[in-house]
């Protein structure tokens, strides 16, 4: 499919909660 | 920046630890490589955060973890 971009691994940008936080403590 | 020392990490919450030690991981990841720092410090921080403290005071191991998270993140991109 179209505009499908890679969603692994959850990027980590300084002074934003990490994404992949969601994993941990839902 | 003060040293983040496991007794500030186990006073933490889960959620808050990764968050803490991202915050000191980036910075050494980019320094290892700009371009994909923000993707690799988000695989790193699916390690134990015990493993991940010994990283931030190890240089050669965090260099390895660094490579290995290339090579993974290559092959994921590869297969996409």
């Amino acid at each position: 499919s179209n505009g499908s971009s890679i969603s692994w691994p959850p990027e980590f940008h300084p002074g934003v909660p990490w994404k992949g936080l969601q994993n941990i403590d839902p | 920046q003060e040293p983040l020392t496991a007794s500030m990490v186990a006073a933490a919450l889960p959620h808050e630890q990764k968050q803490m030690i991202g915050e000191r991981l980036y910075p050494l990841v980019y320094e290892i490589h700009s371009q994909l720092a923000n993707k690799i410090t988000g695989m790193l921080l699916e390690i134990d955060s015990s493993e991940l403290l010994l990283m931030l005071e190890s240089p050669e191991s965090l260099h390895a973890k660094v490579e290995e998270a290339l090579a993974v993140l290559q092959a994921h991109q590869a297969m996409e």
